[in-house]
Parts: structure tokens; C-alpha cells; sequence
């Protein structure tokens, strides 16, 4: 299973359609401070079924939707979708390509799709079960939360440690 | 289950061991249950040596003998449950130049098997990578992403604009 | 007494907003009490906006944000109730370097009246010091601290050591 | 009032007695990760009267001792003085330069001196009551703690502000 790419259009600061390729090896993220690197990070976890408002550093669901700036108005919609080459099939469902999306009214729910055909939050959830991904995978550390095992109460680190199991 | 999750446990902890003592040789890494008969109530503990030093209680170490000492969980894991691809925002801010490149030596090592997205603002940890985005705001509060393929003639150019 | 505190905490949010926006043009940041009248009771509101942007909750500020809305704070506090040092450890390792410049400008004009001691691995910031402490170990385990006057000629050999 | 210097001898990795002598503006202090500089922090939070282990990094009092390494057995004894040019008597005591010292051994508790002269801790926080130093000062701001005003609650942040005024 690889990443292939992912397309944000209205998810934080992402106001016009942003899309970001992947390939083998090391992409790095680079900017100024406050130009939208972990709100990337970010919309990975939304799209993969985060719903954790500390994790996605939002207050409610429709903190994720653009706010708008001084010239813009707010967005009315946040969709963000991430596309995986699935030949190895470890995405357990017949596709040698898996896009993943998810949408966000302001007054509504979020809704989610696979490859365009909609489906429930749990449906995202049990097709990355034994991947390593969705909420709460350890392979995606926060801003500030490299130690964040170190610093934690025993209990806290199990909880963190099943998540990863 | 608990012998699954037990199971598990051992090998990433073999794993955290083997893996700090080699990034740092002569350092001690342990971790372990505090109640492995009993999933519901254990807790992990963890301890940490660094060469040469008394092992202390985790909470005295420095910033940047966290980070890594966490940087080495994090390759056991890779090693034991690997992942398709891992998001790592700024994991390298708090370390010093030497610690910068043991940390980019295991990346670089294991990207051969994982995709790895990197946040940084640091040009060594940038050197690592085969490409790179760049995240500006031209525009106040609209981010916009402009793509660059790192080549040595370019790094110069790239770097400049951070 | 209630009355004390809330004087004093209108003078410190009044230079808050002032500090920031001086640093940020046409940025907007303010503090307030949830509950003035009851200083049992109250709580401290707070509320950034940088340049351009819309204003969002706290939570949503970038770590490089967060930090300077944060020494723009210090630096009211410094500006209204003086303290005769200040001891500043890594407050740095989130910002870009822009952001360093403007923390190292601030920090340089506020030492005219206070004494500074500030922990660093940034090499912007360093140029900023008087006077220069390195701590090593030689010895796993035992610090060691050689002090350096940071003179033009010596910065090059001053800084190979970080 | 001004800082003149701070000495430590078997606090934490401060196993030989070490000095650091301040004047005007900024001094820095640099080097690897682990070396000590925070340690160099948390000796001035001691000395200044910090009871709080998690501001000090440090379990139990005899924590703060050093533990000794492969080489070195532990020392039995911890001592930090800073010492303060009072010039404009800023500190509330008829002396031009006043030397507060503190002092642990691994079976016993704290011991305060001003001057050579023994006090109790509490004669340390009345001392430097008004002077905006001592335990929850704002002008000491640990090592990823520079954001801490703004992730910490509404009433957290009354109790940080109340220390401070
Ligand atoms: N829904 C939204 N609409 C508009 N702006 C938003 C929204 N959500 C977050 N932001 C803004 O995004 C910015 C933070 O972006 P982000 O955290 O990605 O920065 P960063 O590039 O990681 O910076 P740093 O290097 O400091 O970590 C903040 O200014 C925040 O107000
Ligand atoms: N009582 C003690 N005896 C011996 N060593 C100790 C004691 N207390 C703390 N240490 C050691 O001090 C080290 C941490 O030092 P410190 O936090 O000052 O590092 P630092 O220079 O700030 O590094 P960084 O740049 O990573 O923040 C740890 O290795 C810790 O185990
Ligand atoms: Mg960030
Ligand atoms: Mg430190």
C-alpha cells in the first residue's frame, strides 16, 4: 500500500484546491511559521476518521471548514481526499486504487466516501484496521508530541501503546 | 487480547532496546508492564540510560534525550508494525546538530521501506529528503504550496525561501 | 486585593495588545477576565489574530504563532512589572527564522534594563549575547561550563562546538 | 538589584562546584542536548526557594543530589548560591550584596542561608516578595513552557497570572 496523493480544497487554510504527490523515500514540509504545514498534517487525520477536537487542534466540527481572512469570505465546504495504490491489496477491498474522501458541511455532518461511493465512518475505520492507520496511529506525531510517550503516566502510555497494537 | 497485546509488547520492547543502544552505544532503553497478568489495569514504564550516565526517572531528562529517546520507539514500531507512511511534524526541534543527524541517518534508513512526510524548519533534516514542498502564504490565511524537486543546484535557491 | 489585580491586569493586557501589534502590524491580540468581579472565580480570555487572518480560537495558532503571542506577553509583563533578570529556556525552537529576528530585536531592547540568560541552540540568537557559556560533558554525565566573551573573531569557533 | 552570579556544586549533573558570573544584557548559554543547561535553570528555581517537582524535573527532594555516573559514586550533599549586587537595596535588607544559599543532604530537608546566615524558606519568598523572582516567577520560563499561557485553561491561567502580580 502506498500513498499516492492527497487533495484539501476549503479544510483550514487550504482555500483554493491544494494537491501534494507522493513517491518513494522522504518528502519534506517547509515554511514559515503559521503558513499551514500541520494544518496539512491535519487534514490527513481528518480524512483518515479523526474526529478528536485536541487532535485536529479544532474546537468543533466546523472549525475545520475555511474561516475566511480579511479579503475572503468564509468557505461553506471542506473536503479533503487522500488516494492510496492499493496492488498489494492491504487495503482489504478489491481496488488497485483506493481514494479515501471526506467532506464537511458548516451545518451539517461529515460525510465520507471511497472511491466516490458513500459510506459510514466505521467503514473507513474497519478498512484501515491492521494497516497502522486512522485515529490515533502512532505513525502520525503531532507538533510538540514527540516525547508525549515519555512524558505520560504509565496508564496513559498503554492506552497509547494499544492503539498502536 | 491479552497474549496478542503481550506478545506484541515484547517484540516492540526488544525492538526499543536494540534500537537505542545502536543509535547510542553504551546507552541502556527498557520498557516494560507494571501489571502484564492484567490488561485492564497495567501500565507501561519506561527508563532511560544514555552512555555513561546513572539511569535517572524519565522525567529528568533533557529535551532533546526525550525526543530521542522517543525517535527510538517510534523506529522499533516501524520495525516491528511498519506502516505504510508516517507523518512527522517538527520531531526534530528540540535537538542539537549531533543528534539532527543520527535522527535523519534512521529516517533515511527506513524510508527505503516507508513513506515518510517530513515537517521541519531544519536544513539538515531537509538535506534527507528526495522532495520537498514548500508552504507559504503569499496571501495572508490562504496557504499555497509550491513544489520543488531537491537538486543540489537548487538547494540553495529552496532554502531561501523559508 | 481585587482591585489590585484587576489594575494591574488591565496595564498588562493594554501593553499586551500594544507589544503584539508593534511586532505583528496589523496583527490583534487582547486578553480579557471572564469575570472581573469575582476574582475567586475568574478566568483570563485570550484571543490572537495575525496580520491578514481571521481571528480563531487559540487552539488553532501554529506553534510558531503560539510562542510569539506568548514572549509578546513576557514582553508586556517585562514593560509593567519589571523583573531584574529573566531566564529564557529554548523559548526559540518553534520559530522560523523571521520570527527569530523579531524575538532577537525585542529581546535586545528589553536587556537595556534587564539582565538576560537565555538557553539556546539557535545560532541567530546566540549573536544576540554579550557573553557566551558553553555547557558540555566531557565526562558522561558531569557538566562542564566554559565561559566565552563572544568577539567577531571568535563566533566561528564559539559556535563549533554546539 | 542585579544578578552577579550563580555557583552549584553536586546539583544534578553540577558534580564539580562551578561557577557562571553575569553582568549586563544577554548572556546565552549553549551546548548539546542533555549537557546541563537546564539543569543550570532548575538550580536557580531551587535556589530561589521551588518546592514543586515538576518544575524542578525531579521526583523527590534527593533527586536534585547528584546521582553519581560510571565513574563517580553519588555526592551526598547539593548547594546552590546566587548572589545579587542589592545596590539600590531593591531587596528588602540592610546589605549591598546579598548571597541566598540553599542546601540539600540525601536524608535530611532543606537549608536556607542568607549571607552565611541560616533562615527558613519562608524568609527566602518574603525576601524576594515584590521583586517578581521566586517560586512561579514569570521570569523564569522553562524549557517548552513559552506557550503554556495560551494551551493552558481560563482559571489556569488567573493562577499563572496571580503569581505574577
Ligand atoms: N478553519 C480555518 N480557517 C482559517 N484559518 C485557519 C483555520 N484553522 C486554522 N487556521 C489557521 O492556520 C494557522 C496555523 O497553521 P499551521 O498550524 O499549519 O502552521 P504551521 O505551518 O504548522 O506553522 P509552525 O511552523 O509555526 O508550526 C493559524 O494561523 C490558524 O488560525
Ligand atoms: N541528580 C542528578 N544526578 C545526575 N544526573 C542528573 C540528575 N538530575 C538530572 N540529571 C541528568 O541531567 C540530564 C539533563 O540535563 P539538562 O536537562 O540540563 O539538559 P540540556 O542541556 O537542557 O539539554 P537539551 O538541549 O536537550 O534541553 C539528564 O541526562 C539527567 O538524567
Ligand atoms: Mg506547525
Ligand atoms: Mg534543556
Amino acid at each position: 500500500m502506498k500513498l499516492k496523493k492527497i487533495k484539501a480544497f476549503g479544510f483550514k487554510t487550504f482555500a483554493e484546491p491544494t494537491t501534494l504527490e507522493f513517491g518513494e523515500g522522504i518528502t519534506a514540509v517547509v515554511g514559515p511559521n503559521g503558513s499551514g504545514k500541520s494544518n496539512l498534517v491535519d487534514a490527513f487525520r481528518w480524512v483518515l476518521g479523526e474526529t478528536s477536537s485536541r487532535s485536529l487542534r479544532s474546537g468543533k466540527l466546523e472549525d475545520v471548514i475555511f474561516a475566511g481572512n480579511e479579503k475572503r469570505k468564509p468557505l461553506g465546504l471542506a473536503e479533503v481526499s487522500v488516494t492510496f495504490d492499493n496492488a498489494d491489496r492491504r487495503l482489504p477491498i478489491d481496488f488497485t486504487e483506493v481514494e479515501i474522501t471526506r467532506r464537511a458541511y458548516r451545518a451539517g455532518e461529515s460525510e465520507y466516501f471511497i472511491n466516490r461511493s458513500q459510506v459510514r465512518l466505521r467503514d473507513i475505520i474497519e478498512l484501515l484496521m491492521g494497516t497502522g492507520l486512522g485515529p490515533g496511529s502512532y505513525s502520525i506525531v503531532s507538533q510538540g508530541q514527540i516525547d508525549a510517550f515519555l512524558t505520560s503516566k504509565p496508564t496513559e502510555r498503554r492506552s497509547l501503546f494499544e492503539e498502536t497494537s | 487480547t491479552q497474549a496478542q497485546f503481550n506478545e506484541t509488547f515484547e517484540r516492540v520492547a526488544a525492538e526499543f532496546a536494540k534500537s537505542y543502544a545502536q543509535l547510542f552505544p553504551g546507552g541502556v532503553a527498557e520498557m516494560w508492564q507494571t501489571n502484564p497478568e492484567n490488561l485492564a489495569e497495567t501500565g507501561i514504564e519506561i527508563a532511560v540510560q544514555p552512555p555513561g550516565k546513572k539511569r535517572m526517572p524519565p522525567m529528568t531528562l533533557s529535551g532533546g534525550e526525550r525526543a530521542m529517546a522517543c525517535a527510538s520507539l517510534i523506529f522499533a514500531l516501524v520495525r516491528t508494525k511498519p506502516s505504510p507512511f508516517y507523518l512527522l511534524d517538527e520531531i526534530d526541534a528540540a535537538l542539537d546538530d549531533s543528534n539532527v543527524e543520527i535522527l535523519s541517518n534512521t529516517l533515511r534508513e527506513l524510508s527505503t521501506q516507508s513513506q515518510m512526510l517530513v515537517v521541519t524548519h531544519n536544513k539538515k533534516t531537509m538535506e534527507l529528503a528526495e522532495r520537498m514542498y514548500g508552504v507559504t502564504m503569499a496571501e495572508p490565511g490562504v496557504s499555497s504550496v509550491i513544489s520543488a524537486e531537491l537538486t543540489k543546484a537548487d538547494e540553495q535557491r529552496e532554502l531561501s525561501f523559508v
